[in-house]
C-alpha cells in the first residue's frame, strides 16, 4: 500500500504490528481537504481486532501528540489518529468554513476506502478534550449515514462536554482541594449564590464575575499544572497562541474582563 | 510555545526530522508540526456548548458510551463531567463503585444502561499517558463490554 510506513528513524526494534501513514480526503470538489492520518494495526489478530480512532481535542491541536505522548504503540485494537487539522491543497487565505464532523466523516469513509478489510472491525471513536466535542459529532453521523461501518460506541476522556458544568465545577473542584482558602470561598458563596443555588457560569453579578476570576488565575495561571494538580508544570508557561486561545473557552463568559484581575504573586518566572 | 506545563519537545523535535516526516509520507511543502494550530484556532468557531442533544440521540441509537476522567485534571475535571452524565436523566443501573486494577483502587465507575461514568485515581487529563496499565485495563474492558 503507498502509505505503508517500512521504517521509523530511531526505531532500532522490529515491530509485530503493520503501519501506514498519509493523507485522507475530506471534501470534494473545489472545496478539497486532507487530513493526516497513522493507522497501527494490533499485535493480536488485526483482521478480527476492534478498530479505534484516536481524536485529541485543542481545537486545533494534534492527535500526533496523543498517538507520541499517551498512546503510543500500546494496541488494545489497531489504533488509526487523525488530525482535525485542515491541509488545505490551496493555501487559501481564509479558512473556508468546515463542519468539523463532516469532514472527519468524509475522512473515515476515505480510511475505509484505502482500507476495505477494516469494514468489518468492530469500531470505536475516543475523544480527549475538546475530542469530547469531535467524537460524539462525529459518532452520530457514523451511526446516522450511509456507510458501512461496524460502529459500536465511542469514549471521551477528560472531555469537555458541557462549558457550564466545566466552568460551575472547577469551582468546587478548586476549593475542595484546597486552593482558594476560606476568604475567597466565602465572598464566592455571599457572592455568586442565593438561598437555593450558586452560579460560577455566568452570573451577571460583577463582584461574582471578579472573584470567579480570581479562581480561575489560581487554577490556570498561577504556575501550577492545571493538566495534574500534582505533577510540576514541565518547563516555562510558553503559551502557545493557539493553546491560549483554545481555553479561552473556559469561562467564557468571564474572558472577556480576566485582564483587569491581578496575576496572583506566584508565578513561575 | 505548547500548552503550558506539557513537554512535547521530544515529539516536535522527532516529528520535523526530514527522514521522519519522508517515511511518513509528509510533502515538503507543508509546515513544521507543532502541537497546536494557531491558524486552526484563530478561525474556529464553536458550535455546541453542550453535547448533551448529541449523547442522547446517540444513546437513543443502542450504542455504548464511556465517558472518563483523569480525577486530578483541572482543565476538564472530573467533576463537571459526572454531573454532565447524571444530567443526562439515565436510571443508574450499578452503584458508584471502586474498580480495581493490579489489586489497587484504580477509580471509581457507575453506569446509566449504555453509558458508564469512571473515574481514573490519582491521572491528570492525558489519562494514557499518565496510567497506561489502567487506561488499558479500562479501554479493554469498555471495548470488549466486559466488567471494570
Amino acid at each position: 500500500a503507498p502509505d505503508e510506513v517500512t521504517h521509523l528513524p530511531g526505531m532500532t526494534f522490529k515491530t509485530n504490528y503493520s503501519q501506514w501513514s498519509g493523507y485522507l480526503q475530506a471534501g470534494t470538489g473545489n472545496n478539497v481537504k486532507f487530513l493526516h492520518y497513522w493507522f497501527v494495526t494490533s499485535q493480536r489478530d488485526p483482521a478480527t481486532d476492534p478498530l479505534v480512532l484516536w481524536l485529541n481535542g485543542g481545537p486545533g491541536c494534534s492527535s500526533l501528540d496523543g498517538f507520541l505522548s499517551e498512546n503510543g504503540p500500546f494496541h488494545v485494537s489497531s489504533l488509526l489518529e487523525w488530525d482535525t487539522l485542515i491541509l488545505t491543497v490551496k493555501n487559501t487565505t481564509r479558512m473556508m468554513i468546515r463542519y468539523v464532523a463532516d469532514d472527519n466523516y468524509k475522512a473515515l469513509q476515505s480510511f475505509f476506502a484505502k482500507f476495505p478489510n477494516f469494514t468489518q472491525n468492530e469500531f470505536f471513536i475516543f475523544g480527549e478534550s475538546y475530542g469530547g466535542v469531535y467524537a460524539p459529532t462525529l459518532s452520530l453521523r457514523v451511526a446516522t449515514g450511509k456507510a458501512k461501518i461496524n460502529f459500536k460506541g465511542f469514549a471521551v476522556g477528560n472531555g469537555l462536554s458541557s462549558f457550564a458544568l466545566n466552568d460551575q465545577s472547577l469551582i468546587y473542584f478548586g476549593y475542595y482541594h484546597g486552593l482558594f482558602g476560606e476568604d475567597l470561598w466565602r465572598d464566592l458563596n455571599i457572592n455568586c449564590c442565593d438561598e437555593k443555588s450558586c452560579n460560577f457560569y455566568n452570573n451577571t453579578n460583577e463582584k461574582c464575575m471578579t472573584l470567579v476570576n480570581v479562581a480561575f488565575v489560581i487554577v490556570y495561571e498561577s504556575g501550577l499544572n492545571e493538566y495534574a494538580l500534582y505533577l510540576d508544570c514541565e518547563g516555562l508557561r510558553a503559551y502557545h497562541k493557539g493553546y491560549e486561545r483554545a481555553m479561552g473557552h473556559l469561562f467564557r463568559s468571564y474572558r472577556k474582563n480576566l485582564s483587569n484581575v491581578k496575576k496572583s504573586s506566584v508565578s513561575l518566572r | 510555545g505548547v500548552p503550558p506545563c506539557i513537554n512535547s519537545t521530544a515529539q516536535t523535535n522527532w516529528l520535523n526530522r526530514g527522514d521522519v516526516r519522508k517515511a511518513l509520507h509528509i510533502p515538503d511543502i507543508l509546515p513544521p508540526w507543532d502541537i497546536c494550530s494557531d491558524v486552526v484556532e484563530q478561525q474556529y468557531s464553536m458550535l455546541y456548548h453542550t453535547m448533551k442533544e448529541v449523547y442522547l440521540k446517540l444513546l437513543s441509537l443502542d450504542l455504548r458510551a464511556l465517558v472518563y476522567n483523569g480525577d486530578t485534571d483541572m482543565a476538564c475535571n472530573f467533576l463537571g463531567d459526572q454531573w454532565f452524565v447524571e444530567d443526562l436523566g439515565f436510571k443508574a443501573t450499578s452503584r458508584y463503585q471502586p474498580w480495581i486494577h493490579d489489586d489497587q483502587i484504580a477509580g471509581f465507575y457507575q453506569q446509566f444502561g449504555n453509558i458508564t461514568f469512571l473515574t481514573v485515581k490519582g491521572a491528570g487529563h492525558m489519562v494514557p499517558q499518565w496510567a497506561p496499565g489502567q487506561a488499558f485495563h479500562m479501554f479493554q474492558s469498555f471495548i470488549e463490554n466486559g466488567r471494570y
